[in-house]
């Protein structure tokens, strides 16, 4: 059987700004993200849930070095002034796995979030397509977390990924 | 310069589950999926957002034809009946836009959402990765939204794309 997990990535240059009560109506988040591209951010994953009350958090992330950047960008927004919060945090890392055909495949993210859960890795986003699953967690458990997938998916890590996990 | 955005996809057979106030501690979205996987479930999107106040809400998207099948998988688990309840949802549907290089063209998913807010078409949920901005919207926006993005990124709409709108 082929197997569907190709590798792991992981990225510790991350830095996340979560935008909080974004209200859900046309045009807000338009409104945030037309000021990133503006100011020339490099954006990485977006993540919106579902509104529940009227309002939702967005999150994203960004290289660590265009994080202040992001913040004072936003901050010029009356919407952030008036009625969100920023939170960011850059002490977080981006871990994928990486395959095909995973959507056929709900077991593999939820192995993934068992063999992270099994090292007490407490993971703090999602965001999943066919060919990725990826979640943040603290930067602390990089290394850590790079080591319980490839060996619960049984995969050699190769140098490459080594190099790119430094 | 070379066109980053390929093409826009519409699913309609879409149908989405959020599970409200999972607790953010290590192991609780793998109880979730693994009792999905269980069930043989189809699943598509996985969007959870970062925690608050120790706590969060994990939405997911399946196949209409798999709703009812995870919601009675789903309140079997002793999590569900405590602390979260499901929230389900068919009138949905996901448009993602397809292209390469993204990551490094932020402005991709700004004008997205631009082009959305701007036809008033609320955005429900986000989920983006370097080669796709996906969004999920109420069912009946479904055609404009492409209609929408097509315009916008100056995109001709195939019959390979026309087909999967149907
Ligand atoms: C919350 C935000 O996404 C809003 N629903 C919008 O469409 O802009
Ligand atoms: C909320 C949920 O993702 C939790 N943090 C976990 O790791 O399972």
């Amino acid at each position: 059987q082929t197997p569907i997990v190709r590798g792991v990535a992981l990225d510790r240059n991350e830095a996340k700004i979560t935008v909080t009560n974004v209200a859900d109506i046309p045009g807000s988040i338009a409104t945030i993200f037309g000021k990133l591209a503006n100011d020339g951010v490099v954006v990485d994953m977006i993540i919106q849930n579902a509104s529940r009350n009227g309002s939702t958090d967005v999150t994203f992330t960004v290289p660590e070095q265009d994080l202040d950047r992001s913040i004072e960008g936003l901050q010029a927004l009356d919407l952030i002034s008036s009625t969100s919060e920023l939170i960011s945090d850059r002490a977080i890392c981006k871990i994928s796995i990486v395959g095909v055909g995973m959507r056929t495949h709900a077991g593999v993210a939820a192995k993934a979030f068992e063999l992270l859960g099994r090292d007490n890795i407490n993971i703090q986003m999602v965001s999943t397509s066919e060919i990725k699953v990826s979640v943040v967690v603290h930067e602390r458990y990089g290394e850590l977390a790079v080591r319980a997938l490839h060996e619960g998916f049984g995969l050699h890590q190769s140098a490459g990924e080594q190099q790119a996990a430094s």
